[in-house]
């Protein structure tokens, strides 16, 4: 289960704060993963008080409006990101960066497929730079785009261009891997898809022993 | 059986700051550190295990504009369920209550009494109209709230609320359950000339697979 309370002091009206909100946690929350459970009590609660003296903000259409959405942005990304870093059993962070599809939303599907691939997560934890298990998770996300379109880079190191294999450096690939999960930090997968402007993240984290062991304990 | 606030944050780490780069600060204090927020987290006697904090509050000084976000599950827990109806018919919240132990989810129409009586118990505290108060659950699915030990803290929780980090970090450890780390994280900056801070805290390590709406 996820939970969160967000607070600010900005003044906004309900409407736009409602909006607001809903537009930040699928940036966020609704684009991380750990393992394919959807929980019974997933929840974010945000309040407003509206007491820091600000001008209200009533509508989308200003900059102020704007800012306020960042910043809302910027917290639940941090929260969310700090969720899937803390995944039952992880070693490391996986970012999954999309660029090149349609729209924004296109490329969050794309993005949480990758993250929520069982066989990419198994991979990450075997430190083993499998981009077929990653192309193929971009694949089935219900996205339409073109196969010689596709890029995957592993950190910087490329993968895969226009859809075709490429050499790359498999002990460097691997150290990449593994130097992510010794240090409990970040692996950075991106994938462009074409020239669209569409772009999005996910976060999940690596498949290890211990996931199955933490759950084998917990009972429902 | 309530620990300090001032001890909570010996129980575990914080987790490492992920915020993304943009024009913001990050500061200290997470929910409480925007005006008008205050926060606790204790230990209330519902963990089966250990007596880390397992009861949080934050509160506002005002009527605030609330939006919330729920599990579309279909099997939504008794919390969920409560606060989807309540936000529907009222735009204004002023105390969100969290428990760790126990999810009251899959129990049924005493789970989803259990969470009105708390929430009345808790308006009562802090005299505010019960439908101010809205309820977060996290824990063991299928098993309700222990209620009785949750009303009994209510007092200790209620004046243990504090605008501080303290307060802040004892609530984002009160709501943990697997997690090895807290997560809590505030920024400011100006948005029309004005400085304003957004603030959060959450928690969560497994069965994440968020599908809000």
């Amino acid at each position: 289960t996820m939970l969160g309370v967000i607070t600010t002091d900005a003044l906004v009206a309900s409407n736009i704060w409602r909006e607001m909100v809903r537009i930040s946690v699928n940036r966020s929350f609704n684009q991380i993963t750990v393992d394919g459970d959807t929980s019974t009590n997933d929840s974010v609660i945000a309040l407003a008080s509206g007491i820091s003296g600000s001008n209200k903000i009533s509508s989308f259409d200003n900059y102020e409006a704007h800012q306020l959405q960042a910043c809302l942005d910027a917290v639940m990304q941090g929260l969310a990101k700090s969720i899937a870093w803390d995944g039952e059993g992880a070693t490391c962070l996986i970012e999954v960066h999309v660029t090149g599809a349609k729209n924004e939303t296109d490329a969050a599907k794309i993005a949480r497929s990758v993250a929520s691939s069982s066989l990419a997560k198994a991979a990450v934890y075997g430190r083993d730079p499998n981009w077929g298990r990653i192309a193929c998770a971009a694949g089935y996300a219900g996205v339409d785009f073109d196969l010689n379109e596709l890029q995957i880079l592993l950190g910087d190191i490329p993968l895969m261009s226009k859809g075709q294999p490429l050499p790359f450096d498999r002990v460097a690939a691997s150290d990449y891997l593994r130097q992510a999960g010794q240090t409990h930090g970040t692996v950075e997968i991106h994938i462009s898809i074409g020239n669209g402007q569409g772009s999005s993240k996910g976060w999940g984290c690596d498949l290890s022993y211990d996931y199955v062991k933490i759950n084998a304990e917990y009972t429902t | 059986i309530c620990a300090d606030v001032d001890l909570a944050s010996r129980y575990i780490p914080a987790a490492p700051i992920l915020l993304p780069d943009g024009p913001w600060k990050q500061i200290p204090g997470g929910v409480t550190a925007a005006q008008g927020f205050k926060a606790a987290g204790i230990y209330g006697g519902l963990r089966a295990k250990g007596e880390k904090p397992d009861l949080a509050l934050v509160a506002c000084d005002v009527d605030a504009i609330a939006a919330g976000t729920f599990t579309t599950n279909i099997v939504a827990a008794a919390p969920v369920i409560y606060c989807r109806r309540l936000l529907e018919n009222s735009t204004m919240a002023r105390a969100v209550l969290i428990n760790a132990g126990q999810a009251n989810a899959a129990t049924g129409d005493a789970g989803y009494q259990d969470t009105i009586d708390c929430a009345n118990a808790l308006a009562e505290h802090l005299n505010l109209r019960s439908d101010r108060v809205l309820i977060e659950s996290t824990g063991v699915i299928g098993q309700r709230i222990k209620k009785e030990a949750l009303l009994r803290a209510l007092p200790k929780l209620v004046d243990s609320l504090s605008s501080t980090v303290e307060g802040a970090d004892s609530a984002a450890i009160a709501i943990t359950t697997t997690d090895l780390v807290s997560k809590s994280i505030a920024i400011e900056t100006e948005v029309g000339g004005t400085t304003i801070r957004v603030g959060g805290m959450a928690k969560g390590s497994g069965m994440i697979h968020p599908n809000m709406a």
